[in-house]
C-alpha cells in the first residue's frame, strides 16, 4: 500500500458515496446513467469473485464488500425507488457494443484461460469503458449537476492515481500487471475531456 | 504478458 493507491481508493469510495448521497438526499437520480451504473455492478460483481477464493487483507475484502453493497444500493435507488426519476430517454448508449467486445478481449488477451481468470479481466476492460453512458448522457443532453461533475471527477481520479500507483509498484516493488496498467490508462483518458472542463469551468455544462 | 497479477488491488 502506497499514498497514490491509498488516495485512489478514497478516492473511488467518495464518488461512490458523493453518488449514493446525491440520489438519497435530492431522492432523484435525474441525469444519471443506469447503463453505467449496471456495467459497475457487473463489473464488481466479475471481480469480486475472488472474496470466496483468496484472501488478502482486512482492507482488501472490506472494500470490495463496500463497493458491491454501494453498486446494488445505487441499482436500488435508481431502478426501484426512485425510478421515476430516472431520465430514460437520455440514458441510450447500447451497452453490448461494450460487453461483448469485452468478453472477446478477455477470452483473447488474459494471464491465464481459467474462469476466475477470464472474469477478473473482463472486469477490468468493462471497467475502463464503463463510464461512457454517464459521459454520452452528459454529452447529449449538455449538461450536468455540480454534484454530478463531483462524482464524475472523483471516479476519474480514482484510476489516476492508480497509475501514479502502478509507476512507483513498478520502481518500489518490481511489480506490473500489463493488462491493468493498459485498460487504466484508457479509462483515464476517457475522462481527460471532462477533467479539462471540469478544472478551466469549474463545473461541467456551465 | 506473462506477469500473473497477484490481485492486491481493488
Amino acid at each position: 500500500m502506497n499514498v497514490f493507491r491509498l488516495l485512489g481508493d478514497i478516492s473511488h469510495l467518495l464518488a461512490i458515496i458523493i453518488l449514493l448521497l446525491k440520489i438519497w438526499k435530492t431522492r432523484s437520480c435525474a441525469g444519471i446513467s443506469g447503463r453505467s451504473q449496471v456495467l459497475f455492478a457487473v463489473v464488481y460483481t466479475a471481480r469480486y469473485l475472488d472474496l470466496f477464493t483468496s484472501y488478502i487483507s482486512a482492507y482488501n475484502s472490506i472494500m470490495k464488500l463496500v463497493f458491491l453493497a454501494a453498486s446494488y444500493g445505487t441499482i436500488y435507488l435508481m431502478f426501484i425507488k426512485f425510478k421515476a426519476s430516472y431520465d430514460h430517454n437520455h440514458d441510450t448508449f447500447r451497452i453490448e457494443f461494450l460487453i461483448l467486445p469485452c468478453v472477446l478481449l478477455s477470452l483473447l488477451i488474459n494471464h491465464e484461460f481459467s474462469p476466475l481468470e477470464i472474469l477478473w479481466t473482463f472486469s477490468i476492460y468493462l471497467e475502463s469503458v464503463a463510464i461512457l453512458p454517464q459521459l454520452f448522457m452528459v454529452s447529449k443532453t449538455g449538461e450536468a449537476e455540480s454534484i454530478t461533475s463531483h462524482y464524475l471527477f472523483a471516479l476519474g481520479s480514482y484510476r489516476a492515481l492508480y497509475i501514479l500507483n502502478w509507476i512507483y509498484r513498478y520502481y518500489a516493488e518490481s511489480h506490473y500487471d500489463v493488462i491493468a496498467i493498459v485498460a487504466g490508462i484508457v479509462q483515464t483518458v476517457l475522462y481527460c475531456d471532462f477533467f479539462y472542463l471540469y478544472i478551466t469551468k469549474g463545473i461541467y455544462g456551465q | 504478458l506473462n506477469m500473473k497479477s497477484e490481485k492486491d488491488e481493488l
